[in-house]
Parts: structure tokens; sequence; C-alpha cells
């Protein structure tokens, strides 16, 4: 995350570290139920086979585990059927455990947004994760306040590629708080109404964020996907 | 490899080549950057002249989205010829070597295009030194200039009729982006060979039409896929399934559709909810005859939600509804979906529906987080 700052513990119960060695961590995930993780499928690209990843929950610090720390295998690996590798576009994956987590008040799942629940430009939310901070690899938990902004305004920051409904722009010109490598497949969250957060991205892609930063982050549009999500969880609940 | 350095060792992952041994470490691989698709060569080398070590890094780095931007101001005709020769540098087979651009190829696009990129304060890319690449026929030394038939614009372009070239995301974008407006002619789907969505107009891929993914906004791209007999329906990928089959607590359907949504709550004027299962494709209530606690837990966690907060039995006032009652041997049934457990009976007795209230599943909370008073 640029232009964040350090978390702390139990501030984002449902952000999860997805590892494979000898990498280590790869990738962000998030917990939205005891036996389901999201992240986003570029991160799987070459490493589809689930014996070669487990996950990480209720870390604030990288190297240093917690007595809050619960680690899962990866039982299912389920990418969406129309991912593209070349346009990152459906760039979304559920991870099924191997175990339900126990739920504690530093691993806890985050909400599902409704299909019709969408995101207004200039809403403000936070993304986290323990991808690059520019300068160099965090081990602390990042987090940063973003803004959405519109897709249409979007577009025009990335002529190269084009802005699908699939897809989430939160950042700001400057690209001053912004996602970055390693960050893929953590949380976008807003906090609604009530104080409950629900999950609205997944952090995708950008421009190149170790300098030059510009534009905003790109996230999976997570309320396009729920009825697929939905699905696939009842499918490998209940017709297995 | 004993000769030149390999690529980096597989991680163990099945693409590696089996014969991959220590000494045909080949170093060509094919261009797979969409940028460079259309060059007059297929193979490439890295790491490139840009330090980036693989085709995916160079995808997603700032020059790969520069010089296309740059293409478009029409500085220099083989501009994105010279960028392709530094992202993707051409792989000679037989000696797996990489065959550079001639040091003009590079002077002229540097020459003509620097200028251009200064009006916007940004900098030519440093990693391009000119000096680096060799003279045309020095010392029979071999590098690369544009031929006459070199195209111009790369596959990421549209090419105006002016022969300009100008990002493929503007064209029909509702903005003239050409000297000579053609991006903005021709916007029909069918001229672009896409087809149309009735009601909004959209212009989609063939390849996404009845491929079981809705894309108009009214889903008319997965109508009128596939003819199933009048005691068949359709699945989501199009297959044909007996009208018996759906909802029986079994997926027959390749993609599962026809066990989707089979257990919901309908709600009724005065906002009772009751409990429905969706048997045949169509709406059947559930006989409150033997219900048990633990059927309500199921049903509520079919639906994705949490616990069960209310369950209660109401008289049914209709006379022909047709019910589906508990399997006399449901009890022994395990790890299964509820409307598996449920068939289809000639009465119920109580005449009593199911009426359920769920809770929905906690999230979104974070008690760590809290404000401690200090």
């Amino acid at each position: 995350i640029l232009g964040g700052r350090t978390s702390r513990p139990g501030r984002w119960p449902w952000q999860c570290s997805l590892q494979s060695e000898p990498s280590g961590h790869v990738c962000g995930c998030v917990l939205i139920a005891k036996k389901w993780v999201l992240t986003v499928a570029h991160c799987f690209e070459g490493r589809e086979t689930a014996a070669a990843w487990k996950v990480v929950f209720g870390i604030n610090n990288l190297d240093h585990p917690s007595s809050y720390m619960q680690t899962r295998l990866v039982k299912t690996i389920i990418l969406h059927p129309r991912y593209s590798r070349a346009v990152v576009d459906y760039d979304i994956s559920i991870v099924e455990l191997g175990e339900d987590i126990s739920e504690t008040s530093y691993v806890r799942p985050v909400c599902l947004p409704s299909m019709l629940q969408s995101l207004e430009p200039d809403t403000y939310c936070y993304i986290t994760g323990w991808g690059h901070m520019g300068h160099k690899m965090p081990f602390k938990l990042q987090e940063g306040e973003v803004r959405v902004i519109s897709l249409e305004q979007c577009q025009s920051y990335f002529d190269m590629k084009t802005i699908t409904t699939r897809m989430i722009c939160a950042g700001y010109e400057s690209g001053t708080v912004d996602s970055c490598m390693g960050d893929s497949g953590g949380p976008l969250v807003c906090e609604q109404p009530g104080g409950q957060w629900t999950l609205f991205g997944l952090t995708s892609w950008g421009s190149v964020c170790f300098s030059k930063v510009l534009g905003p982050g790109v996230y999976s549009n997570v309320s396009y996907f729920v009825e697929w999500i939905e699905r696939q969880i009842y499918i490998h609940t209940f017709l297995v | 490899c004993l000769y030149n350095s390999c690529l980096g060792s597989c991680d163990g992952s099945s693409l590696c080549d089996t014969n991959n041994n220590l000494n045909n470490c080949s170093q060509c691989e094919p261009i797979t950057l969409e940028l460079c698709m259309n060059l007059p060569y297929d193979y490439t080398y890295y790491p490139n002249y840009l330090g980036h070590r693989t085709q995916k890094e160079a995808s997603i780095s700032w020059e790969s989205s520069l010089f296309p931007a740059l293409v478009q101001t029409n500085c220099y005709k083989y501009l994105m010829f010279f960028a392709c020769t530094i992202l993707v540098p051409k792989c000679d087979m037989n000696t797996s070597q990489r065959i550079p651009p001639c040091r003009a190829l590079c002077e002229h696009s540097k020459e003509r295009c620097e200028s251009v990129l200064g009006i916007v304060g940004l900098q030519w890319p440093e990693d391009t030194d000119c000096n680096q690449f060799p003279e045309e026929n020095s010392d029979n030394q071999t590098c690369l200039m544009p031929n006459e038939d070199v195209e111009e614009c790369s596959p990421s372009h549209f090419k105006c009729g002016s022969g300009r070239c100008v990002l493929a995301s503007r064209r029909c974008n509702g903005e003239p982006d050409c000297d000579d407006d053609s991006d903005e002619e021709n916007c029909g789907c069918e001229e672009r060979n896409l087809w149309e969505c009735p009601t909004d107009k959209q212009c989609l891929q063939h390849t996404v039409i009845c491929d079981g993914f809705p894309d108009c906004s009214d889903h008319m791209d997965e109508k009128n896929c596939s003819f199933c007999q009048d005691d068949e329906l359709e699945c989501a990928n199009h297959e044909c399934v007996s009208r018996d089959q759906w909802c029986d607590g079994e997926a027959h359907c390749l993609d599962s559709s026809d066990e989707w949504d089979c257990v919901t709550l309908s709600k009724n004027v005065d906002s009772f909810s009751f409990l429905t299962v969706y048997r045949s494709a169509t709406e059947h209530l559930v006989c409150g005859d033997d219900w048990q606690e633990t059927l309500s837990q199921l049903a509520c966690k079919q639906m994705g939600l949490g616990e069960p907060s209310m369950t209660e039995l109401i008289q049914e006032q209709k006379q022909d509804q047709e019910w589906l009652i508990l399997h006399s041997n449901w009890r022994i049934f395990n790890g299964t979906t509820l409307h598996e457990l449920l068939v289809k009976g000639p009465s119920c007795h109580s005449r009593s529906k199911i009426s359920l209230l769920c809770s929905k599943q906690d999230c979104g909370r974070r008690p760590a987080a809290r404000m401690n008073k200090r």
C-alpha cells in the first residue's frame, strides 16, 4: 500500500495472507465465511494446484506469528471461468479452506454486498495489504483510505486497457494512496451505516507503483460477482 | 546450463519441458506481449533491453503504456517497431542470441519523439541509450531496421484512414481521435463484426453469445440458445434436462444450474415468509407434519443465512395446494440438501405450511478495533 499507514491488530480481521513455498506471502485475500475466502484469479497464474497454498489469518506482522494467528490449508481453488489473463478481466477466485476457521475478535468474516449494492463515486473506503510500499515491502499490515472514482474517469487514466463493469476504480489522480504488487487479492472495504464493513473490491491491477505513480488502482467489482460466489459456495457445500 | 545462462528453475510446475537438460537451454520464447504481436518475427529473448525479466513484467511496465500513447502523436513512422525491438527483442533461433535494433533506428526515434515527451513533462526512457546498439552493417553485426511492410500501428491500436494510429480503446468511444474522424465511422456492431444487444445496443464478441453468462442488460445474449423438449428445461449453460430432475437434490446440468435457488422463502401479503421448494420447476409448499428444528437450521444454512430465528406452522386455506412432505426415512439421509429429504405427497394431514425466519450471518464487525476508554 503506497501512502498508507501501519495498521493495528484486529482492525481488519477478514484480511488474510495467501502463501506458497518458497515465496511465503504472495497475495492478499479476504475471509467471507468460516470456510471460504476470496482473492483474485491472477494470483494463481502458473500455480493453480490447491496443495501448493496455505492461508494465514489473524496476523498483523508477517514476520511475527501472533497468538491470534490461524493457518489453514487450501482444499479447492475456483477461478472465474471467464478470467482473462491478457486483459485482467473477471479477475476473481474463491478458495475453500481445508477446515473452518474459529471465529475470534481477530479472525472474522466481512459482509458481502448484495448484487444491487454499488459504490457511488467519491465514497471513501479502505484498502489493506502487505504489498509494496513503493520503497520497500512491509512486515506490518498497511492500510490506506481511497476515494472511489467513476469508470469513465478511470478509463481516462488507462488508455491501454478497457475498464469494464467488472472493475471498480479507487485512489487519487496523483496516486498518493494506492495498492501495489503483493496487495493483489486484498480487500477494498467500506463502512456501512450501523458500523458493518462490506467488501466491494479485491485489489487487481493498476499502473506501475514502484515509481512514477499515476492514476488510481483497479479492483475487481465484488457486487458483480456475488451471485456467482454464492452459487459456487452452494455447489461445493451441498452438491458435492 | 553449461554454455549460457538459463531461465529460472521451473518451480516444479508441469510447464517445464521434460527434456530440459543442461545443454539445450533455449533462450528464445514466443512473443505473448499483445502490443507487439504483429512484428516480422515471432520469438523474443529475455531479459529485454529495458531490464524486464519476463514478458509479464514488460506488459505492466511504464514503457508499455508510454510508447503506444506516444505513437498516437505520429512523431515517427517506425516508433512502434523500435519500441517492440527493445520490449521484445528478436531472438535468433540458431544462436539463441538477441538481435538489437540498429543505432540509426534508435536515434531517429529519439530525435523525433523525445521533444514530444518533453511537452508533457515526461522523459525518454532512461535505459534506451542508442550507443549500446550497433551501427547498421558494422563488422557484420546484424541489427534490425524496419522494411516497407513493417506495421506502424500495434494490435492495441486502430489505424485511422489517414494512417495514424489511435488506441483501440478510443475506437467508437463517441469522441473523434483520428485527424480524419475515421475512428468514429462504421461503429455499428455488425460493421465491427460484433453482436448487438437488442435493448442496450451493447456490442459483444461472438464468443460470449450463449456461453452461460448474460452480458446484455435484458440477457438476450443467452436466449434462444437451445431447443429443449416440452418435458425438458434449459440449464444456464443451455443443456436440456428432464423437468422431473429439476431441484431433486442432485445436479444433472454440468453447471449444476438445475440445483440453484431450489429452497427459498416466499413472502406473502401479511409478510409471513413461507418455506418454498422449486421441485420440477414448480413452486411447492412444505408440509409441517413431523417438522424438526434441525430442518429449519438446514434450510437457513442452505440459503446462505444464519440460524433460524422463528419457525411457525400456519394453516393453508387453499384446497388444491401442491405439497412436499418429509420422506419417511429422512433421518437416515446425511450431508444432503433439504429438498432431497422431501417427496411429492398426496396430502398434508395437518394442512400446515412452514413459516420460517432466518437471521443474517454475522459479518463485517471488528470487536478488537473497539475504542477502549482510557
